[in-house]
């Protein structure tokens, strides 16, 4: 989907 | 070992269709504090977090922290076999690749019992960070549930703003577009009115068909908490007695 983000980006793995 | 006994087999079946259109499979870990769930959704953009306290149970014992992975589709069919008021027994060995379940009537000797297969999944568990949101908003749920699916109809994204003014709801659909305001009720708390706190003015954007996807948490409070900060996921939080379902929504990249 156009600019959807990831919550990757603002989660990140510990 | 597991064996958890819930007083009402209602809060599973509300749990279970709060999240089952979002993940497939996942790990109910479960320790001596209770039973925990985080999962991202298929596309990895929204991640939901599932805390059942051991205290909301009737009756809680594990002795040792143990990962039930279970399909999210067959948990649901198994929990649509209970009625909302059974008591429901859940129990599994260490080591088992089988969960069973117990539905005890309320008001007669019926007494269900299924079993269904657990499964591996080897999923990452994200780092949640704590973090102090430029604004809340407390609201009830309903309301929620009626603006995300209004605006649903109209566009495929919202823009949330809070001010000074209050909580602007904001689709800009292709044939249509929609707004709606709620002000902070100065003479109604909290579940029947809505409160706001702000730092800070915030704007941000956000896909519809997840909103409405967490709105079905409306069964399990009559409350929902947004909390919100520019840049940063959003929060959708409904608390209930046994514990509470969260859901953290990546923002979409603004106009």
């Amino acid at each position: 989907e156009i600019g959807q983000r990831s919550i990757e980006g603002f989660f990140k793995n510990p | 070992m597991l064996e958890a006994r819930l007083a009402e087999a209602a809060i599973l079946k509300r749990l279970l269709d709060s999240i089952k259109e979002l993940v497939t499979d996942a790990n109910f870990e479960c320790n001596e504090e209770g039973i925990n769930l985080q999962a991202m959704d298929n596309s990895h953009v929204a991640l939901v977090s599932v805390k059942l306290s051991a205290s909301g149970f009737k009756k809680y014992r594990c002795d040792r922290p143990l990962p039930l992975g279970v399909n999210l589709g067959s948990f649901t069919k198994v929990l649509k076999c209970a009625k909302d008021d059974d008591v429901c027994i859940i129990k599994a060995a260490d080591d088992a690749d089988i969960l069973s379940l117990t539905y005890e009537a309320r008001n007669s000797d019926r007494i269900a019992e299924y079993e269904m297969k657990l499964m591996d999944i080897d999923a990452d568990t994200l780092n949640i960070p704590d973090t102090d949101y430029d604004a809340r908003v407390s609201m009830p749920s309903a309301e929620f549930t009626r603006i995300v699916r209004d605006l649903s109809q109209l566009g495929e994204s919202v823009r949330i703003e809070v001010s000074k003014e209050g909580v602007r709801f904001i689709s800009d659909g292709e044939a249509a577009n929609g707004n709606i305001l709620l002000r902070q009720t100065d003479d109604d708390a909290p579940p029947e009115g809505v409160t706001i706190e702000m730092n800070q003015h915030v704007n941000l954007t956000f896909s519809l068909k997840y909103l409405v996807n967490f709105a079905k948490s409306s069964t399990l409070s009559n409350v929902v908490q947004l909390m919100l900060s520019n840049d940063v996921p959003l929060l959708v939080s409904y608390d209930f007695n046994q514990g509470h379902i969260r859901y953290y929504l990546a923002p979409k990249i603004g106009d």
